[in-house]
């Protein structure tokens, strides 16, 4: 089963064409195994990023470095995903 | 023993669960849910859809399905839901009631099993299905971006191990087929809802190309409508628009499609999340999701029935 330990859901905002640029410069980085949940749409419009543990620091450098400001949306994924797991199961026990 | 009154529908379920749910929902209604299996998929699961009907023969219907994407799991919880709203209705006498004089509805709550199957076994955040075609060295096909509208151009991928893979060729995958090949048997569908999270939105054709849809007019101002319904429960916000001017170029796509077919009332909906939790929408917002959608489609629903082309 794959697992998401580390991996981090960053969200941008593109305010600029600059900003969208470097952000659509990341969707080409394919080494980086990013997985766009929203792709870039425009600017003002959210941009949300699942970024691989190996990849988290390469890719905060990269934006830091072009003055793209972003937040991180989930901090741990993989907390999520237990979190949802556990839920299943107590519901399937009350059933 | 379970019943779908007992149901939990403010939990997420697995595929048995919910092929459990659809067979009790048409053993306690059968006068009106039938259960159809247009197809298999690649790992060959059967494609079920409800079918919701107060008789006569091929009335004009409604399509709705959920879960092309496996990983919106929203929505195919949101579909479970839907299911038991309709039988409701009907029972009470509101509602989508009134349109089931006169139209079917049919809903396909897990469009992508195999997909849906991977991500409560391998890996939660599969989106495509889980087809092997030769010369890929990676699995699955976006069933968004295979249907034979646009197929192959800007705003898909030809690279096998993007999330956005248009497959090899229109209608690859049997997910897509089996749907393509039932719509066009019945020939009197007069409205298609695919429904997708997350981002809040309410989409009409065209994503492949940037000229407008003849009905544009009608459909923009049938979407203020139902986003306007939608709202009105709990104030979630939409945007409303034609793919490419909303959100970007997407060849392939399903309601391009359905819409080339002659079905003027086609829609994606992409529901929840507000910005916090993304495909993880958290369980106990299931309920309010399914809730305000309903709102939205059945704007939509009592449109075509009151507008038959």
């Amino acid at each position: 089963t794959e697992t998401f330990v580390g991996h981090q859901v960053l969200r941008v905002v593109p305010k600029s064409d600059e900003d969208l640029q470097k952000v659509q410069e990341l969707q080409a980085l394919e080494h980086l195994q990013l997985d766009f949940w929203l792709a870039p749409r425009g600017l003002g419009v959210p941009v949300d990023i699942r970024v691989p543990f190996p990849s988290v620091q390469p890719v905060k450098a990269h934006l830091e470095a072009a003055g793209v400001s972003y937040s991180i949306m989930i901090e741990d994924l993989q907390a999520l995903v237990d979190e949802e797991q556990m839920e299943m199961l107590r519901s399937s026990r009350q059933l | 023993p379970l019943d779908t009154n007992t149901f939990n529908y403010a939990s997420y379920h697995s595929l048995d669960e919910i092929y459990t749910f659809m067979d009790l929902l048409v053993a306690e209604n059968p006068n009106l849910v039938s259960k159809l299996e247009i197809g298999r998929s690649t790992e060959n699961r059967p494609l079920y859809v409800l079918k919701f009907s107060t008789g006569g023969t091929n009335r004009p219907a409604i399509w709705i399905d959920t879960g092309i994407h496996s990983r919106e799991w929203v929505t195919q919880a949101s579909g479970v839901w839907f299911a038991k709203k309709i039988v409701q209705d009907h029972a009470n006498n509101e509602g989508v009631a009134s349109i089931l004089e006169t139209m079917d509805i049919f809903l396909e709550i897990v469009t992508n099993p195999d997909g849906f199957a991977f991500t409560h076994t391998k890996n939660r955040l599969w989106r495509k299905t889980r087809s092997k075609h030769s010369g890929s060295i990676c699995v699955g096909v976006d069933p968004n971006r295979n249907w034979d509208a646009g197929f192959g151009e800007a705003g898909a991928s030809a690279n096998p191990c993007t999330e956005t893979y248009h497959g090899p060729y229109p209608n690859s995958e049997p997910e897509v087929k089996s749907i393509v090949d039932f719509v066009k048997s019945h020939g009197n569908i007069k409205a298609f809802i695919s429904i997708h999270s997350y981002s809040q939105l309410l989409l009409y054709p065209y994503g492949y190309k940037t000229a407008p849809a003849p009905d544009q007019q009608e459909l923009h101002e049938l979407s203020a409508k139902a986003v306007a319904a939608l709202s009105s429960l709990y104030g979630t916000k939409y945007t409303y628009g034609s793919i490419i001017t909303t959100i970007y170029r997407a060849s392939g796509g399903t309601i391009d499609w359905t819409y080339d077919q002659g079905i003027k009332y086609s829609f994606t909906f992409e529901l929840r999340d507000t910005g916090r939790y993304g495909f993880l929408l958290p369980a106990k917002q299931i309920i309010p999701t399914a809730e305000e959608t309903w709102l939205g489609l059945k704007v939509i629903m009592e449109h075509a029935r009151d507008n038959m082309y």
